[in-house]
């Protein structure tokens, strides 16, 4: 399963993962 | 060499898995050949027809019965399993895809009856800690893929890209769908102008934000309540409010709720200043970004929300069951858009939000805890890619117009078949 996220924000949006990162919920992904 | 040539005796036998998949190749060609042309990639109404496409493995994988395979599995795995074989199959199958039985919230592993209710195994409470970015992790996982829109194209793996539109729906002009019973339609809350228009206006902004010209229709601008909602000839079956038919929280708790989910959004929590939320286009200076993320077998299958924001409605399409493994995402082109999803659509501080879960052959069902109406993964026919029933969340808050979420709160998940 997998789950897609697509959504708007301020063009200084700063992704703080990688591609093929393990994640866990609630740890950040993301922030401005 | 001479003597094993001229003097072994040859003896024919049938290679069944060969000849099977010979089978599957030659049926998936022809019916390819039937009802598609290389040609024409865009229907009447100048959108996207969403094919397979892929090595031939894929084609062998799109000539298999998925969605009844899934269900089967669901079946299987839904099997009360003997008191005694749990705690050791259990422990069999977190060795093998590597889950932690030390922070699931039942630590009695006999309490589990079946594979599919482990499957399903809550954390306990504190597993999870939050971070305080405007956006964390719905679900443990693998990251897949992440990165900006470009073009109302997002990219699955490096290289493969799929239509946005396509992923989350398009709203059409046209005539009104007939499967909405005019009866049902006039005891349906109204989807007024303006959230509609907010809605239609994500699609916009693509091309405001981006400049490319996607063939997204215009907005229907009657002001009646019935002619109001989305006029899409590619949505089957009724809209409906699913937040009635689930809404059975106290009000005060409600209240509380959506006030702590809008002081989030960084919204003062009243009817007015949430108005004006919906109301915000798109801003200048702001982008769409995405990101994928892989759910392995052995990983907690539960989804959370990824911030604060708002669920506004749900679409629901009905698609097929590819699996969803980084091995299929890199070859199966439109992965994502032809699997059966649940498109679940709404707002943040920042503007437009959409949260989209997509079916795999394993896990086919997938649930929303404030959706109780959701059927997914049912036996039948599918319908054509892109089409979908939608459900508004409107009623679900008094105060924001739809279910509202805080960062981290449960969403649901994904069961077995």
């Amino acid at each position: 399963s997998t789950i897609v996220l697509v959504f708007e924000a301020p063009q200084d949006f700063k992704f703080s993962i990688k591609a093929d990162q393990k994640v866990k919920v609630g740890q950040r992904i993301g922030d401005v | 060499v001479i003597n094993a040539w001229t003097q072994t005796p040859t003896k024919w036998y049938p290679i069944p898995i060969a000849v099977g998949a010979m089978l599957l190749v030659v049926i998936q060609y022809r019916r390819k050949r039937k009802f598609s042309s290389p040609q024409v990639d865009v229907d009447h109404d100048g959108v996207e027809v969403i094919k397979l496409k892929g090595p031939w493995q894929v084609h062998v994988l799109g000539a298999l019965p998925l969605r009844n395979m899934s269900r089967v599995w669901g079946y299987i795995n839904s099997l009360e399993l003997p008191a005694w074989f749990r705690p050791f199959g259990f422990r069999v199958y977190a060795l093998a895809f590597g889950c932690n039985l030390d922070e699931i919230e039942e630590q009695d592993l006999t309490a589990y009856r079946s594979l599919g209710e482990f499957f399903y195994r809550k954390l306990k409470e504190g597993a999870r800690p939050v971070d305080d970015a405007v956006l964390v992790s719905p679900a443990d996982g693998t990251v897949l893929h992440f990165g900006t829109v470009q073009g109302s194209r997002v990219e699955q793996v490096k290289g493969i890209t799929y239509s946005l539109d396509a992923l989350l729906g398009v709203e059409r002009p046209g005539t009104p769908p007939a499967s909405i019973a005019p009866s049902h339609r006039d005891s349906m809350p109204v989807v007024d102008d303006h959230e509609f228009a907010n809605v239609n206006g994500i699609e916009y902004s693509l091309d405001q934000l981006i400049g490319t010209g996607t063939s997204t229709p215009s907005t229907p601008t009657s002001t009646s309540p019935t002619s109001s909602f989305p006029n899409n000839p590619r949505k089957f079956g009724s809209q409906i409010d699913a937040s009635v038919i689930e809404s059975s929280r106290n009000i005060q708790e409600t209240l509380a709720h959506d006030a702590s989910v809008a002081l989030e959004m960084g919204v003062k929590p009243t009817l007015e200043r949430a108005q004006s939320l919906y109301g915000a286009s798109v801003k200048p200076g702001n982008s769409l970004f995405f990101t994928v993320i892989y759910l392995a077998p052995g990983d907690y299958h539960r989804f959370h929300s990824p911030t604060a924001w708002v669920v506004e409605k749900r679409r629901h399409f009905v698609g097929e069951l590819f699996s969803v493994s980084p091995y299929i995402a890199k070859r199966l082109e439109n992965l994502f858009i032809l699997n059966e999803r649940v498109a679940l659509l709404g707002k943040w501080r920042y503007g437009f939000f959409g949260m989209v879960p997509v079916g795999a052959t394993n896990v086919g069902s997938i649930k929303i805890n404030f959706d109780q109406a959701l059927r997914t993964n049912e036996r039948g026919r599918p319908p054509p890619p892109g089409t979908y029933s939608e459900a508004v969340y409107s009623a679900a808050s008094p105060i924001l117009n739809g279910q509202p979420l805080l960062p981290a709160q449960e969403m649901g998940g994904f069961c077995l078949g």
